[in-house]
């Protein structure tokens, strides 16, 4: 386990 | 014009102090329902939601919308100068260059009052879409706190495995391994101990502990934390404050290479 993903790919850019 | 009063400077001093680590200049959005707050920290993994309520304010007055932009460290200097007790007021004016904010004793004739200039700040809003999380855990924040601070020693990330049996800290690192599992837990003279877990289906997550340590210098704000976790979405970390405000933090959960 090392990455970690950016919130982007959870919530959309509004 | 925006002018809203908080009984107790405390409150505001303990919400920027739980975040002024994670986010620097942020907007104040405020308009007739309170002050909003919503900002990632620089590597996109973290988002601060707070949310104080018009309900938290007495008296409240904002006629328009208005985003006060604002360093956070600036406003820490600021707020140092405040006793907790003090009531505090912020004031604004329709197109504001400051924010003024006041400080007033209560038990003597002191008032201090203070300007800090405001920042154009363009920034990313998200949309957080409600979610129905699989795993719900309420626990006490200080609990929470220690859990973390005690497996950061060992690594730097946690996994969180909630399942009808409990919920389950773990981590692994260089020295050896640890864990903690809590399960529900009803404390009738002491609610605030409590321990509830909800759980739709079984989740397991894991986490960076540096984030998790850092949300939880808000456990000062609440006795009690709100884990949300669904599969493959960010964690949500939740103090509640008095009058539906709060203060949340969402962390993106990390991947298997």
């Amino acid at each position: 386990y090392s990455q970690q993903l950016a919130l982007e790919l959870y919530f959309y850019l509004s | 014009m925006l002018e809203a009063r908080l009984e107790q400077a405390n409150l505001l001093k303990k919400v920027v102090d739980a975040i002024k680590d994670l986010v620097q200049d942020c907007n104040f959005d405020c308009n007739d329902s309170g002050i909003a707050l919503q900002a990632m920290d620089n590597s996109h993994v973290a988002l601060v939601s707070m949310m104080l309520k018009s309900e938290s304010f007495s008296p409240f007055r904002c006629d328009r919308n208005i985003a006060l932009g604002i360093n956070l460290t600036s406003l820490t200097k600021v707020l140092r100068c405040a006793a907790n007790e003090d009531i505090l007021t912020l004031k604004a004016e329709d197109a504001p260059d400051v924010v003024n904010l006041v400080f007033e004793s209560a038990e003597s004739d002191r008032l201090s009052e203070y300007d800090i200039k405001l920042m154009d700040i363009d920034q990313e809003h998200l949309g957080i879409p409600e979610t129905e999380y699989a795993a719900t855990i309420s626990m006490p924040s200080a609990e929470f706190q220690k859990i973390c601070r005690d497996l950061m020693a060992l690594s730097e990330s946690v996994s969180i495995e909630c399942t009808k049996e409990g919920v389950k800290f773990a981590c692994s690192g260089d020295i050896g391994s640890g864990s903690v599992t809590l399960r529900s837990h009803t404390n009738v003279e002491k609610p605030q101990l409590n321990v509830e877990i909800d759980l739709s289906e079984p989740v397991a997550l894991t986490f960076s502990l540096k984030y998790l340590v850092n949300f939880c210098k808000a456990s000062g704000l609440s006795e009690q934390v709100r884990l949300c976790l669904s599969n493959e979405v960010p964690l949500l970390v939740e103090y509640a404050l008095s009058n539906n405000s709060y203060l949340r933090f969402y962390l993106a959960p990390k991947i298997g290479d």
